[in-house]
């Protein structure tokens, strides 16, 4: 699968926020999103897994450094509204993308990025993928670490 | 927001396959990816929140439905070497995205697909973004309702 790897791309401007068991019903997500937006908070990552028994699961986003006490406190204004049972958030992510062209499976893409991270002790706190990528957020201090063995393990390194 | 959404996507050749409580330590992504990439497994989203306490956390994948039955073996096999607690598939999923160029921040398009989406009653099982795309899982019964809905309130129906 390395052929169809173009580049590794990061964004440092990560600022992770967890919002604990929401409610798992039509209607708290967008709850939660619609004040966000009225005070355009810049938020890239979006990230919800199926919740387990309890109608409730976990909703994790990134919002930009610059925007993260504003968001804090949008959250804690309102947690009572949302829902959600702890707020969590962490500074110190880095977001890593493995970009790759035509991938027909996610599979070997994956497991290539996967590896090349716990080869390194590095561990992978989210997940995300889309047609042409695999994202994972990481602790910001292995940004350098993490770049160098991916851009080995998919055959990127200069020449 | 609505300017820059340019499209709705949608796949049903989606099964979703849920591994509860994965160990979350380093290799333990790269151990279950490894397998499903040597047996080419088609695998599409991957998604995979924070863990709680107790350090495992829940990981999702979907797969074509040509290779679910394949996947589901594998993981059945190879449950205590992956170290997962339980393995929840669900075959009555389909994936809605809204593409969007340029978003700046997610969370306006974000807002308005889940209120789309909440105001018919729909559930958001699974949230997973890129730079481009806002995509969800939903129960696949309710793929018209949502696909209409989403048209309708990005401005999108055919005039
Ligand atoms: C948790 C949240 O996504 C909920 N399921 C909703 O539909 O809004
Ligand atoms: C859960 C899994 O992603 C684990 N954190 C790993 O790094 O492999």
């Amino acid at each position: 699968e390395q052929e169809v790897v173009s580049g590794i791309a990061y964004s440092r401007d990560e600022a992770k926020i967890t919002l604990t068991r929401v409610p798992d019903r039509p209607g708290a997500a967008a709850g939660i999103f619609g004040p966000l937006a009225d005070e355009h908070i810049n938020v890239d990552m979006i990230v919800q897994n199926v919740s387990a028994e309890g109608g409730a699961t976990d909703l994790t986003f990134t919002v930009t450094r610059a925007d993260f006490d504003r968001a804090m406190k949008l959250l804690r204004d309102r947690q009572s509204e949302f829902g959600f049972e702890e707020l969590r958030p962490d500074q110190d992510v880095v977001k890593v993308s493995v970009i790759g062209v035509g991938m027909r499976s996610h599979a070997g893409v994956a497991l290539t990025m996967f590896k090349a991270l716990a080869d390194k002790g590095i561990n992978i706190q989210v997940i995300s993928t889309s047609e042409i990528k695999v994202s994972v957020l990481i602790a910001e201090e292995y940004t350098e670490l993490a770049l160098r063995s991916l851009h080995t393990a998919y055959g990127l390194d200069a020449a």
